[in-house]
């Protein structure tokens, strides 16, 4: 559990920032 | 049986939501009695994408001219905002109290909020590509509907130079679309459709010429051509009709993957 934690908060960094990417991409 | 219904989305989401579910299951069964890790600095991390995002998300809201967008799109990030806060409420719990249960309650339910949240975020951006790519369809329909009142070759030139552009556009990315669609069978039937559209397009343009050449010369067989043009102009709506359906379609029939 302890691994799991971390590795999905950082998928989950990760998937804000692709969310972040496509609002942008999308936007311009 | 894919549960997103366009690559880009499935492409971002579906890792996470495996890795939720997985540990949603951990957690239901371990009740281990393991104390929980530090996890501050992953939730501050989170905690600071989320702070962009939402900075990003207002501003689009703002400049977009797309009505539903704007009112969709804010719940969204309220969404995303609130269940940070509950990762960030959890991590503080769990410093103090690294077996506290309230505390990884608190990190499932940020967890799953944010994949909602995001989600719906990019539903949102999702339906407003696809409301772009009907307004084009819906010109090509309204272009459509004039050929019946065309009688001149000036007309038919001028007809011809109107549609050709936005057909041209529609097919771009109508055909974009399909390749982005997980569900086959819409997949599928968009390219039938627009295979059709394009078929069609030339014959009409044909028939029209036919029609404005028996009118110059009097003959009464231009009623017949006139019915030809407007069957041919009417199997392009229909096709065009059919296309905007499945666009909108983001539901999946289990019988259709079976």
């Amino acid at each position: 559990l302890r691994v799991g934690w971390e590795q999905l908060l950082t998928s989950i960094n990760r998937t804000i920032n692709e969310v972040e990417n496509q609002i942008l991409t999308r936007d311009s | 049986m894919p549960v997103f219904h366009t690559k880009t989305i499935e492409s971002i989401l579906e890792p996470v939501a495996q890795q939720v579910s997985r540990l949603v299951i951990l957690h239901e069964e371990a009740e281990d009695g393991n104390a929980m890790p530090d996890l501050e600095k992953p939730v501050l991390a989170v905690s600071r994408a989320v702070v962009n995002l939402v900075k990003v998300g207002r501003s689009t809201i703002e400049s977009s001219e797309d009505s539903l967008l704007k009112q969709d799109m804010p719940a969204a990030l309220l969404r995303v905002e609130a269940a940070a806060r509950l990762l960030e409420e959890a991590s503080s719990m769990l410093k103090v109290d690294p077996y506290s249960q309230p505390a990884r309650k608190k990190l499932i339910e940020g967890a799953r909020g944010i994949l909602q949240g995001t989600s719906s975020l990019l539903l949102c951006f999702d339906e407003s590509e696809v409301r772009k790519i009907i307004r084009e369809c819906k010109t090509v329909l309204d272009y459509l509907a004039v050929a019946e009142v065309i009688e001149t070759m000036e007309d038919l030139i001028q007809f011809v130079k109107d549609l050709s552009p936005c057909l041209t556009k529609v097919s771009r990315e109508v055909d974009h679309r399909s390749q982005e669609l997980t569900h086959q069978v819409h997949r599928e039937t968009l390219t039938r459709c627009l295979d059709s559209v394009k078929t069609l397009s030339p014959i009409l343009i044909c028939s029209m010429k036919i029609f404005i050449q028996i009118l110059r010369q009097h003959c009464r067989e231009s009623d017949e051509a006139a019915e030809n043009r407007n069957y041919l102009a009417g199997r392009m709506s229909d096709e065009l009709h059919e296309i905007i359906r499945v666009l909108q379609l983001t539901t999946y029939d289990e019988d259709e993957w079976d």
